[in-house]
């Protein structure tokens, strides 16, 4: 139970290091143990640094930017037990503009081979996303256009 | 597999005209105003992915699942609720012999819900079965709820070793 | 103390109804004891209606309509407790373009007897705001830039 | 009264030099991308007004209250952070003769807090009297932290009933 444990926590960490870099354009972010010799008597902190920052407990940085470190955790857990597609219900609610875009690059640098189906309200998402779908409700009934079909390959 | 349609069908807020949303692979946003039904598509795949909890579909009961219809458009509450999620298997993960394989759920205002695969009626646990040879189910990790990320920026060391511990 | 709380109720139910009408456009919002012969034995529950939308209990409205509806009754607590200036801190995130902007109307409208200062990422509520500070960081260092300043009499 | 500035030196992520936000009446809005520092800001209006609780101003103890460097901008640690609010009191609110009513307050690495009025020191315990006379306090209802909207669209009937008996 220990060794898949730690094997599973190194995996998350790699992927948690190269999300958060590409999140914020160069930071850097780790899992660390609280009590590496017992794992389960312990748990488990963020260390974060955002460019030009120092690092610090990811509790100590501001909403926005803890909301950065889960979103790299949530992508770090979702290479450990892969799927094909993903649905993400407005991830980037306290995310400002750069933050947003980091995070439209990734879908799209993955989109190849995963499916990403994004709920967002942020017009930086959208604005890149290769294809979109505009949800609306008349009389308390809800319908759907679709808005823009950009080509895959861009 | 990845989704290439999702039909709603008197399924919360949609009402009894089918709604159909056209998907491809790669990077597809859902955007529109608040309480336009954004969150309802979502809630319409866990369905038919055979969730069993109405309260993660934001859903007091079953019936509340179905569209309670509209004075204003002159639309009755409908008699059920009928989501289908047709999906593209030519990485033949799911054993099924075809490139597309369609699943779908229908509830009735009684609770009772009616699975099917292809178009023909299957039970709820040997749909789950095949879905599950794909990584998929309604209570897997590719499925983000509203409001989980903020959920996730207030927790301590211990939540996020269980949340690492519960994946194994 | 039983009509101490009666009488606060009402008034806040009255100003939420005010309020709930403004930020949606005409909706409809309500406050109803669970218990109404003995207010301390049950809770207070929510009916909210949106324009064009049968009346709901608020908890089986959306994220943002609910988010809409925690701002409306946050505002009528303010007019309980008044007070000359009022500092808010991201209260728009899950709302949409046009709840934010009926918010910043709510705001202009109260500007001439109350402050408001709305710390806020969402560019519809920086766009009617009266002055506007942006707040920046160099190197782990925060400044701030004052950016408009529009005619307080607007 | 309302805020005519708002000073800050060696406060959080504020640094040796003093920023100074001046504000009217009216309706100001603070922007900017996230972690530069608007929080920070109202965590400064709490802490001149007295607040005790670290906690609420996100900081585990006092020390961490004060700007602790920056190694790219070779800017040493602080030894105090100090903040001033000028208050606008022509309507006379507070028990004090002045037009304008400032109030400050420092902090240094051993925890020590030392306010002031109008530039003169005072207790703790008296500026709090003045400053309640014009119903402002660090725990009033007019200061909404980041995630209080998020919080309350959670709450239950019996949360909601408690919220208001509070206030009474
Ligand atoms: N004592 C301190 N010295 C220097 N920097 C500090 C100190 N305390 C906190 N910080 C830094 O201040 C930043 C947080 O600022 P703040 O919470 O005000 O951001 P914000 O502008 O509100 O962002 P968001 O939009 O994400 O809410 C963090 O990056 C944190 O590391
Ligand atoms: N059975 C039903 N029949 C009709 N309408 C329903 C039913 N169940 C829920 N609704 C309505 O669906 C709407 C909620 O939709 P949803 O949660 O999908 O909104 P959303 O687009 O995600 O909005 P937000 O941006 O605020 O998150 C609510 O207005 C709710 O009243
Ligand atoms: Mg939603
Ligand atoms: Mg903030």
């Amino acid at each position: 139970k220990r060794r898949v444990f730690m094997d599973a926590f190194d995996k998350i960490n790699q992927q948690l290091k190269n999300y958060f870099s590409k999140l914020t354009g160069g930071g850097f972010a780790f899992l660390q143990l609280e009590n590496p010799d017992e794992p389960f008597q312990g748990g488990i902190d963020m260390i974060v640094q955002f460019p030009n920052k120092p690092s610090i407990v990811v509790s100590g940085a501001s909403g926005g930017e803890r909301s950065v470190a889960a979103v790299a955790f949530i992508f770090a857990l979702k290479d450990f037990t892969p799927s094909s597609f993903y649905i993400l219900d407005e991830v980037d609610a306290h995310l400002d503009a750069f933050h947003v875009s980091k995070l439209a690059d990734v879908l799209l640098e993955e989109a190849g081979k995963i499916q990403f189906i994004v709920i967002t309200l942020k017009p930086e998402m959208v604005n890149k996303a290769q294809k979109v779908y505009g949800v609306y409700e008349r009389n308390g009934v809800s319908s759907v256009i679709s808005a823009k079909f950009l080509e895959a390959t861009s | 597999p990845y989704i290439k349609k999702i039909e709603l069908k008197g399924f919360k807020s949609f009402g009894p005209q089918t709604v159909k949303v056209v998907l491809d692979k790669g990077f597809t946003a859902i955007t529109g105003p608040n309480g336009s039904g954004k969150t309802n598509i979502m809630d319409a795949c866990l369905f038919a992915l055979g969730e069993l909890s109405t309260r993660r579909m934001r859903a007091e009961n079953a019936a509340k699942l179905i569209f309670h219809g509209s004075e204003k458009a002159g639309l009755e509450k409908a008699k059920m609720a009928k989501v289908v999620i047709q999906f593209d298997n030519s990485d033949g993960a799911m054993p099924v012999d075809t490139t597309t394989v369609t699943v779908s759920r229908e509830v009735y205002r009684n609770g009772q819900s009616v699975y099917r695969l292809n178009g023909r009626r299957i039970s709820r646990v040997h749909i789950l079965e095949i879905l599950s040879m794909a990584a998929i189910s309604s209570t897997s990790q590719n499925i983000i709820p509203q409001g989980t990320i903020t959920r996730l920026t207030d927790i301590n060391p211990m939540e996020r070793r269980k949340i690492i511990e519960d994946l194994i």
